[in-house]
């Protein structure tokens, strides 16, 4: 999903 | 993961390390504005803070670590052990006028009102202009010594990949995250007068590089 997303990149 | 992405990992980490060895074998942090590294620090402190929540890969936790690490080191060393080389007085960039429109948006504009979500989208616009007091110092003294630019450099290079990664997730995996992406082009286009000089006066000469 999206907050999963946003959060794999640095 | 992509091989813009990786470039861009690493072109970041590269920056980094390029700043705390200089300041490191010199024993100096003249010309380094300690604000903008403190805002960067503040950056990655409110941004990682999921490290405690959510696991996605080992690279993933690793590279966050050792962000915070040598970003902590680095204003540790500005502002403690070599704190006499550093110039204060022209390190004058007004950091509340950062702080409280980027608190005010993050506010204004996130995917979710929880607190994590609100200092995950505070870390992204504050990294969009923490850069704005380095750049701020180097024009009011007119100078900057070529490794403090080449650290410009590659923290220019590194959010002009993640730009080309973002383009990439989109046409492969449909994925995109508007508040990154703006704030990512925000953050380049400071970098663009920069990147100019850059290539015109310090590559093609040597030692500082001085403005008009």
């Amino acid at each position: 999903d999206r907050v999963m997303g946003g959060k794999d990149e640095l | 993961m992509n091989v813009f992405r990786l470039a861009g990992d690493v072109s970041h980490l590269v920056a980094i390390i390029i700043l705390l060895l200089k300041i490191w074998r010199s024993k100096s942090c003249a010309g380094i504005s300690g604000k903008s590294q403190v805002l960067f620090a503040l950056v990655f402190t409110t941004r990682y803070l999921d490290l405690f929540t959510v696991f996605i890969s080992v690279y993933n936790t690793v590279m966050k670590v050792v962000f915070l690490a040598l970003s902590y080191a680095t204003v540790y060393l500005i502002y403690m052990r070599f704190r006499n080389s550093y110039n204060s007085e022209n390190d004058t960039f007004r950091v509340e006028f950062l702080l409280v429109p980027v608190i005010g948006l993050s506010f204004l504009e996130n995917y979710a009102f929880t607190p994590l979500e609100i200092l995950w989208t505070f870390s992204i616009f504050l990294e969009a202009v923490a850069i704005m007091p380095q750049l701020f110092m180097i024009t009011k003294t007119g100078e900057a010594e070529s490794i403090t630019t080449h650290y410009l450099f590659f923290l220019g290079l590194y959010r002009a990949l993640y730009i080309a990664n973002w383009v990439w997730r989109y046409h492969t995996e449909s994925f995109y995250d508007l508040i990154a992406i703006v704030s990512g082009v925000v953050q380049t286009i400071f970098f663009c007068d920069f990147f100019y000089l850059y290539f015109t006066r310090v590559l093609r000469g040597r030692g500082k590089m001085t403005l008009p």
